[in-house]
């Protein structure tokens, strides 16, 4: 019954809410086929609308669900999520609602319990039918609010329905499994449309911990950590990722070192010594991986965090990176274009130290150099080589086995670059207020 | 309120007049088909209008269920509901459908199609009109390990343009 005003009033009031999203640029070739279209923006903002809780659980209980289920998403896309609750309704990017049969006004009307669960456009708005039984996770009966959150979420983002066993965007629903996390190939679906994530890192290091067996054996293991700023991740080597859930902020993973993150890394291992220190600015702490902890005074009573130049004689900073190395007990710390080599046993700097990085490491490429302000230079266990990391790339050291293969590779030279993203993948920031 | 008697309300009953009708039949089973895509791709992005409905009547399935009827049915298996001279189109969409869900491809309407679309599901379409080729949607199957890879769809020089929608 509306009049041709009206209707075109409300079409120009659609088109003007497409707009807004920010559509990015789309390809059309002769063969209409369609490049991948996109939010164009990296952080958006999302609300449960009032008028649609679910009946079923708390508001709280549905918020938290979703809150979890975009971070999911940020988890391994360059996207970030914010629940905005203060901004008008049209302006968040996008709205969730439950609602039964016809709903908000919205086209689709749902069919009652069983069978269609939710659905969601492109760019816009999930509706969930509360008509279906929702619960909450690994609650073992109804579906799962946060798989079918996930689900939407996909599609609002522009992923299709895949038909792939273990794929969240399969179109029927899959009986929850315990902990269902996004996969592989799913990753690599969102990361199509929207790229890797890209950053630069604090410092980078494997952290090594003594366990005893069952049978009273003290065995060595490693982690693997890549920190940036006030958060960190635990990358899973095996698994080619970092653990789910993180990052996590240093401060609830690292008792006692600054909150802000920190410079360098260095674990002296010998026969003699087996002490990790952080560094921070002008400061280093040790830190005592048995209680889990910054130590807070040293053996000499002498309170952490101390003074680099007190510790570490003739080595200036703040420093950019360091990193020891077992082969001739002395840690590198670099700073700038330079690198300051410290004798540990000596307790001071060698000889002719500092040198240019590209005297240190050359490269083996010409001009294929970081040539300065080293993000982090990181010893691999896994892979048993050094890397030095610079912005979106890394390099690694050739070697002795790479110099054994070829007798022309210079010492400690820098094979050329490729990018982080390319070695470890899938380090993605959150928004900092699901960080917390 | 919708009647409990658990804390966690996992026993929470639904009364049957909030129940989704289920697929029974090759006219239901027409229009799950006809409703994501598989007999014609859904411009599904248009639907987030109000008042907008590309879904077309039950009428139209009732018509062809009908017409189906009324060319006789000769012989149907046990569990089969399909009949013989069955339209080309809805044998292609049942065709396509068994064959992305991972079902014998059978070209009938069985228990374990039938089975299949009634599981929950979202609403969303399968098939949309413009519906991006990339690497997300272009599925291959790896008929000797039977895994799922995906292909990526190569791209021809295109033109950027902006779209407004």
């Amino acid at each position: 019954n509306r009049t041709s005003d009206e209707a075109e009033t409300e079409k120009q009031r659609h088109l003007q809410t497409l707009m807004r999203k920010s559509i990015g640029r789309r390809k059309r070739s002769t063969g209409a086929l369609w490049g991948p279209a996109a939010f164009a923006k990296s952080v958006l903002t999302w609300r449960l609308i009032g008028e649609g809780y679910s009946s079923q659980l708390s508001v709280d209980e549905q918020r938290y669900i979703f809150r979890l289920a975009f971070r999911m998403w940020s988890e391994v896309s360059p996207l970030q999520f914010v629940e905005d609750l203060r901004s008008p309704p049209d302006v968040i990017d996008i709205r969730l609602g439950f609602g039964t049969g016809r709903h908000f006004g919205c086209s689709q009307r749902f069919d009652g319990a069983g069978r269609e669960f939710a659905h969601a456009w492109f760019l816009g708005d999930i509706h969930f039918d509360d008509d279906e039984h929702f619960t909450a996770p690994n609650t073992g009966s109804g579906i799962s609010l946060l798989k079918v959150a996930v689900h939407e979420i996909g599609h609002v983002l522009g992923l299709p329905h895949i038909y792939r066993s273990g794929s969240i965007m399969q179109p029927s629903y899959r009986p929850q499994d315990d902990g269902f996390e996004l996969d592989w190939l799913d990753r690599k679906a969102i990361q199509n449309l929207y790229g890797g994530c890209r950053g630069r890192f604090s410092t980078v290091f494997d952290w090594i911990r003594k366990e005893r067996t069952a049978y009273g054996e003290v065995v060595v293991r490693f982690n693997t950590y890549f920190m940036r700023d006030g958060q960190y991740w635990l990358y899973e080597n095996r698994s080619n990722r970092t653990r789910f859930g993180d990052p996590v902020s240093v401060q609830v993973g690292w008792h006692g070192l600054p909150s802000s993150g920190v410079d360098a890394y260095v674990h002296v291992w010998s026969r003699e010594t087996d002490a990790v220190y952080f560094f921070k600015g002008a400061r280093y702490w040790r830190y005592d991986s048995e209680n889990d902890q910054a130590f807070t005074e040293d053996s000499d009573g002498r309170r952490y965090p101390r003074l680099i130049s007190e510790g570490f004689p003739g080595v200036p900073s703040p420093i950019d990176t360091a990193y020891y190395d077992r082969r001739d007990a002395h840690v590198y710390f670099f700073r700038g274009s330079m690198v300051y080599m410290f004798d540990v046993k000596a307790n001071k700097l060698a000889p002719k130290s500092p040198r240019k990085m590209t005297e240190l490491f050359p490269a083996l490429t010409p001009g294929d150099h970081p040539t300065s302000n080293l993000d982090a230079a990181y010893f691999s266990y896994t892979h048993n080589a050094l890397f030095l990391l610079k912005g979106a790339s890394y390099w690694r050291v050739a070697g002795r086995r790479a110099r054994k293969t070829s007798r022309s590779l210079p010492y400690n030279s820098l094979l050329p670059s490729r990018e982080v993203q390319q070695q470890w993948f899938d380090i993605c920031d959150v928004h900092a207020g699901a960080l917390k | 309120e919708k009647p409990f008697h658990s804390r966690d309300r996992s026993d929470l009953e639904m009364s049957s007049s909030h129940l989704a009708e289920l697929i029974t039949d090759t006219g239901s089973a027409q229009h799950f088909l006809f409703k994501y895509g598989f007999m014609k791709p859904v411009n599904w992005e248009s639907t987030q209008s109000p008042d907008v409905d590309t879904l077309p009547d039950d009428d139209i399935f009732s018509e062809d269920t009908v017409s189906l009827v009324q060319e006789g049915t000769t012989s149907s298996r046990s569990g089969d509901t399909n009949h013989p001279r069955e339209s080309p189109d809805f044998v292609r969409a049942l065709l396509e459908f068994q064959r992305v869900s991972g079902l014998p491809v059978t070209g009938v309407f069985d228990d374990a199609t039938k089975v299949a679309m009634n599981k929950p599901r979202c609403g969303v379409p399968d098939k949309e009109e413009d519906q991006i080729e990339t690497s997300t949607a272009a599925v291959d199957r790896n008929e000797s390990s039977g895994l799922f890879n995906t292909t990526a769809t190569p791209q021809s020089n295109d033109t950027d343009v902006d779209v407004v929608q």
